[in-house]
């Protein structure tokens, strides 16, 4: 993985090559976890950096879940060769990854990343078909278990924002609810985005303020601040209702009410003139200053056990 | 694979929730063919050809402000293309 290409955009198979380079090159740190499969059969792969022990409390991290978001998962890449070459190298990394494990997920939605490359580089959803309609795909951020069906998604399968049928129906999302909610002890959850440099937290289905909003704000501007050091990338911070817009349906809303209290999704940077197509020579830079900021939400998961 | 030629993505700016509500209407007339890539301030839309005319006229007439943000989507595609052709043999 040292000769891989981080600066280019790559097809699934590549992603999943890399993947497995990733574990042959350090079977004692990396191990690779296929938690499900995708509505089209694909296997659902999850790399666990761990340095041992059982069951520890753990971060989650993941990029893809809309599919023509491309610098998310080419992030996703950089993040993992980070956290290898930063294990044993960084003091705050190797802290972290002695007493809690990192699952990281880099293309959720695979279906809809493989569509992307063979036939519509827009699309958003992942390839379901839904019955008694021609249009395909269901949002995967819509489809979770907080305040589903709710304003900010929609019923009708023909729109990029359509929820499905009930909450937890895609396996895309049912595979990481049901990881989630087998492992039992994660304690941060953050779920990576492109495009509008923001970084969100709950809630998106309801004005209620999260009851820990204070801290998150906090560890919010602390993160942004971080990242902004590197190139001056200003991002906005909030809940995702006073930030964005209302949306229902949302993973970090879900894993919230779940008791996962550090939970967070970024959207990435936005240099204003490409939107989806970043250009390629973006991804390093962008995926760099993202790690700073992962990194200060990590650190802070780790510093305040709950 | 999907053709974008012609299609291109206008960045609007509404300076209030009336104008930001007038451009919401856009996205019920489906006949347009619209996809929002992000409904915060400012919109970006990317307008396939035949509704450029259209919601360009709708957007002069009500005074609301926008500029094309990429002008042919095509080109842009066809560059990220090229860029993963030339490099991923050589480095997989």
């Amino acid at each position: 993985t040292d000769t891989f290409h981080y600066t280019t955009y790559h097809t699934l198979s590549e992603i999943y090559s890399f993947q497995d380079m990733l574990v042959a090159e350090n079977p004692k740190l990396v191990s690779k976890t296929v938690i499900g499969q995708s509505y089209e059969g694909r296997p659902l792969n999850v790399l666990k950096f761990s340095t041992g022990g059982s069951n520890r409390p753990a971060i989650w991290i993941d990029t893809g879940i809309h599919a023509r978001e491309w610098v998310t998962q080419a992030s996703g890449i950089v993040f993992a060769k980070k956290i290898v070459t930063e294990y044993g190298t960084d003091s705050a990394v190797t802290e972290i990854l002695n007493r809690m494990d990192v699952f990281l997920e880099m293309v959720v939605n695979p279906d809809g990343y493989h569509f992307t490359h063979t036939n519509n580089r827009m699309w958003r959803k992942n390839r379901k078909q839904n019955r008694g309609s021609t249009c395909v795909g269901v949002d995967l951020n819509r489809n979770w278990n907080a305040g589903f069906g709710g304003h900010g998604s929609s019923n009708n399968p023909c729109s990029e924002i359509y929820r499905g049928t009930r909450a937890h129906s895609e396996p895309e999302v049912k595979s990481i609810v049901n990881f989630v909610r087998s492992h039992g002890n994660i304690k941060a959850f953050i779920s990576i985005h492109s495009y509008s440099q923001m970084l969100l937290f709950p809630y998106g289905y309801t004005r209620k303020p999260a009851k820990d909003q204070a801290e998150l704000d906090q560890v919010a501007q602390k993160a942004i601040t971080a990242l902004a050091s590197l190139y001056g990338t200003s991002y906005r911070y909030g809940s995702i209702i006073t930030t964005i817009y209302q949306s229902s349906g949302g993973s970090i809303d879900w894993t919230y009410n779940q008791g996962i209290k550090y939970s967070y999704t970024f959207e990435l940077r936005d240099t204003g003139h490409f939107g989806f197509i970043l250009p390629a020579n973006q991804i390093v830079p962008t995926a760099n200053e993202t790690w700073l900021a992962l990194k200060v939400i990590m650190d802070h998961t780790f510093k305040n056990p709950y | 694979k999907g053709d974008f030629h012609g299609h291109q993505v206008f960045r609007i700016v509404p300076k209030d929730d009336v104008q930001l509500a007038l451009v919401r209407v856009l996205e019920d007339i489906l006949d347009l063919e619209l996809d929002f890539w992000r409904w915060v301030t400012p919109v970006d839309v990317r307008v396939p050809s035949h509704s450029l005319q259209v919601v360009k006229t709708y957007l002069e007439n009500h005074c609301i402000k926008y500029f094309t943000m990429i002008k042919d989507l095509q080109a842009l595609l066809d560059e990220e293309q090229r860029q993963m052709k030339s490099i991923a043999p050589a480095g997989n």
